[in-house]
């Protein structure tokens, strides 16, 4: 898992 | 949000409106390789598609809607509006190779095998490749003009500018994204042979020639 719900960097 | 990150988002920005600028300005698009171009279109519409169903924040959602409608701009100024501007035959990079293994490794790599994830994964390793076509036109070339190196470079140094926002980002909120990561060090050290031939010929005042 990589910590984020979502991708948040563009 | 960390100034990293911030900085390489308006180095980002910079660098499309450094190349629209000299579109625009010269009336030409010489230069500049429409495959790469049409790679970042690419790459652009299938990260932000969540852009329909996944609201980050006002600064995410008007700074995708900028990147996909810019590069698709772009692509309407070279292949209509100064299309003889354009010539294919030394934009010979085979895009091809590009986009079929990074459809293969987002198959393999994702953090979910979903949709919207495979192309979130797609999308990162094709930005990490997109802009060999342009590298590879320089190298053809031998020469690029000045306007063309600052686009290179400001798009460079948004690259480079993410990798400290990670290292940050690992210490400040204890995460890692590998997949962006490393796709992301594959696509800094791309610009390494450029960034020197920057540093030691443009910034001096002089045309960006690569020796024979």
């Amino acid at each position: 898992e990589h910590g984020h719900e979502h991708h948040d960097e563009l | 949000m960390n100034l990293f990150r911030l900085f390489g988002d308006l180095s980002h920005l910079a660098s499309i409106l450094i190349l629209l600028h000299k579109i625009q300005t010269t009336r030409s698009c010489r230069g500049i390789s429409f495959k790469t171009q049409a790679l970042y279109v690419t790459v652009f519409v299938a990260r932000y598609l969540d852009l329909f169903y996944d609201w980050v924040s006002l600064y995410n959602f008007s700074m995708k809607v900028f990147f996909i409608s810019s590069s698709i701009y772009i692509l309407y100024l070279m292949k209509v509006r100064f299309r003889p501007t354009h010539d294919p035959s030394i934009d010979t990079f085979r895009a091809e190779y590009l986009v079929g293994p990074c459809v293969v490794l987002a198959l393999i790599f994702n953090y979910k095998f979903t949709f919207p994830e495979v192309l979130w994964s797609f999308s990162i390793f094709l930005e990490s490749v997109a802009i060999l076509p342009q590298l590879f036109m320089l190298q053809r070339t031998g020469e690029a003009e000045t306007i063309t190196t600052h686009y290179l470079a400001a798009l460079g140094a948004y690259r480079a500018l993410y990798i400290p926002n990670w290292i940050y980002r690992y210490f400040s909120e204890g995460v890692v994204d590998p997949i962006a990561v490393i796709a992301g060090l594959v696509q800094t050290a791309l610009y390494v042979d450029f960034f020197y031939v920057y540093f030691t010929k443009v910034l001096q005042g002089q045309k960006f020639e690569l020796p024979a």
